[in-house]
Formats: C-alpha cells, sequence, structure tokens
C-alpha cells in the first residue's frame, strides 16, 4: 500500500530528525 | 496545507499553540487570545529553564492585564528580549536573519503569524536547553501533523543561528 509506505517514511523522517536534536550538543560555551 | 519545507505562519501557530499547551501551565491557553498577554510564554520559559527565568524575572511580568493592549506590549516585549539574550547569554547562540515577531501585532490585534513567530522562539529554547530530552521526547509524542510543523520550525531556525 503506497500510502503506509509514505506514511512509514514520513515517520522515518520525523524520528531521524528529533533524534539527531536529542544528540546534538547544545549550551553555553561556559 | 504548506509545500515541504516552508512555513504557513498560520499552520505554525495552530500547532505551537498545541505545544505550548503540552507544559501543563497554570495560566489559561487554549487559543491565540490566551496567549497574547504573555503570561502563558512567561510561565513556560519558566519550565524550561527557572534559574534564567526566575521569580524575579517573571515579576515584572504584569498579571490580569486584560484588554489593555499597552500593557500586554509591554509584557511581550519583556519576553521577546528575556528569549533573545537567553539564546546568546546561555544557549550560546545568535539568531540572525530571522523576522523578530512584531509585538505590537499580536499585543493590538492578536495576529496569530506575528504569534507563531514569537512560540518559534520559545520552541527553540526548549529543544536547546539543559532539560531538551524532555521537551523533544513530548514532540515526539504528538500527533504526526503536529511533528512536521514543529520540526520546519526547528529546521527554519536552526538554519539562522550562528554560534
Amino acid at each position: 500500500d503506497p500510502n503506509m509506505k509514505a506514511g512509514a517514511a514520513s515517520e522515518g523522517v520525523l524520528a531521524n530528525f528529533f533524534n539527531s536534536l536529542l544528540s546534538k550538543k547544545t549550551g553555553s560555551p561556559g | 496545507m504548506s509545500r515541504t519545507g516552508t512555513l504557513d505562519r498560520m499552520e505554525l501557530c495552530g500547532s505551537l499553540l498545541t505545544w505550548i499547551q503540552t507544559f501543563g501551565v497554570e495560566a489559561p491557553c487554549k487559543t491565540v487570545d490566551d496567549l497574547t498577554s504573555g503570561i502563558v510564554m512567561a510561565q513556560a520559559l519558566q519550565k524550561i529553564d527557572i534559574v534564567y527565568f526566575s521569580d524575579a524575572w517573571i515579576g515584572r511580568i504584569k498579571p490580569d492585564v486584560g484588554d489593555n493592549w499597552r500593557l500586554k506590549i509591554s509584557n511581550l516585549k519583556k519576553i521577546l528580549k528575556g528569549v533573545l539574550d537567553y539564546n546568546q547569554e546561555i544557549l550560546g547562540q545568535h539568531i540572525n536573519d530571522f523576522t523578530l515577531p512584531d509585538v505590537n501585532l499580536i499585543g493590538e490585534h492578536s495576529d496569530p503569524a506575528e504569534l507563531g513567530r514569537m512560540l518559534q522562539l520559545i520552541l527553540g529554547c526548549a529543544v536547546n536547553c539543559e532539560q531538551k530530552q524532555e521537551y523533544i521526547q513530548t514532540i515526539m509524542m504528538m500527533e504526526e501533523s503536529v511533528q512536521h510543523v514543529v520540526m520546519t520550525a526547528i529546521q527554519e531556525l536552526m538554519s539562522k543561528e550562528t554560534p
């Protein structure tokens, strides 16, 4: 089903983005 | 529906209104009008960083502004300055080339597009602060359509940040 595939791809994009944001180092330089 | 990678400002406001409700602040935050006094935004910022957005800071935000748009604008100016200072002093980043929200339009006309920009800046604080894990995980639990708008909003902000 193309709709299911598109939905899964979209979920993957979101998960990748937010997971990369979680691992991104941020904060004050000191 | 917005094109991929671009932000529909009305859609942004709607999705970020849904997002800010996840903070569970004391002040009512169901509608755009509920947010124009700045109280909800100030309380959300205090949850993001209680040390920086301290009781002394929040004490400068006037409660019970009613329909007085001058008081609303005064509150919104303090919040915008707080958010920009927080980005620079705590997060160590400067937001360049981002059209700042017009607080006059928010206070006087409850402009959703400008309110969306304001909430976008607060979103930037949430996903970069020390407890960002908590806020990002909350976003990941939200409806997919909201997550898409939030992702695009963060990407737009990130493209304008410089250390």
